[in-house]
């Protein structure tokens, strides 16, 4: 563990935390991919399954239950109490795009070819891109709430802090996972965009609106 | 790095 990965982590956690409260305080999902968030809890089930195989230590256990639980928790907000508020029509992103292509690749590029590992690589692969159809979402209604922003800058940080973290364990720990690293690298460069976007606007207390 | 790491990251 080190500084970059824990605030890594703690960036994940405060990114899921203000989702969940966006979607309870405002008692609506408006602006949120249901798409995403579909595949974020694919993305931590098929991911942690290792829960039950292998012991790493309590904040590895604690996180990866907190992760799952929230995962569907954002879920049942969305599509069973809150469903009459969730915006179908501008979550158009097609999902088989993004799982076929990434289900194929994780069986053609892994660390070993066996069902715990080629899950682990899915999910990896498809975290990497899971957040498309909210960020095509954003592009289609041209405007993000502020809180869905600051959701969405948090989860972006998240996977950069990483980045400094797989450096870090590179030169101190001798640890290199190619996969972890250049899906990470991919998913990072997704957000770049929206990061412009979100330090040139809603940190001027702007709101996140694209440009025409 | 050996096949299938302990993933020891979230």
């Amino acid at each position: 563990m080190n500084v970059f990965r824990l605030t890594g982590d703690i960036a994940h956690l405060l990114a899921i935390i203000l989702l969940l409260m966006k979607i309870w305080k405002t008692r609506s999902c408006a602006g949120v991919s249901g798409k995403s968030q579909m595949m974020f809890a694919l993305v931590f089930t098929t991911r942690y399954l290792d829960l039950i195989t292998n012991f790493i230590s309590l904040y590895n256990t604690t996180m990866k239950m907190i992760f799952i639980a929230s995962s569907y928790g954002t879920l049942y907000l969305m599509f069973l109490k809150f469903r009459a508020t969730y915006d179908s029509n501008h979550d158009t992103f097609r999902m088989e795009f993004l799982v076929v292509p990434v289900a194929g690749l994780s069986f053609l590029v892994n660390h070993d070819f066996s069902p715990l590992e080629i899950l682990w690589t899915f999910s990896i692969y498809l975290e990497s891109v899971a957040i498309l159809p909210q960020l095509f979402m954003i592009s289609k209604t041209g405007e993000a709430e502020t809180i869905t922003s600051h959701y969405l800058f948090a989860l972006g940080s998240y996977r950069a802090l990483y980045i400094l973290n797989w450096v870090y364990r590179f030169y101190f720990e001798g640890f290199f996972d190619l996969i972890a690293v250049v899906a990470g690298c991919v998913q990072t460069v997704l957000y770049c965009d929206f990061f412009y976007l979100y330090i040139t606007k809603v940190w001027k207390g702007k709101k996140l609106t694209l440009p025409a | 790095a050996e096949a299938a790491e302990n993933h020891d990251e979230l």
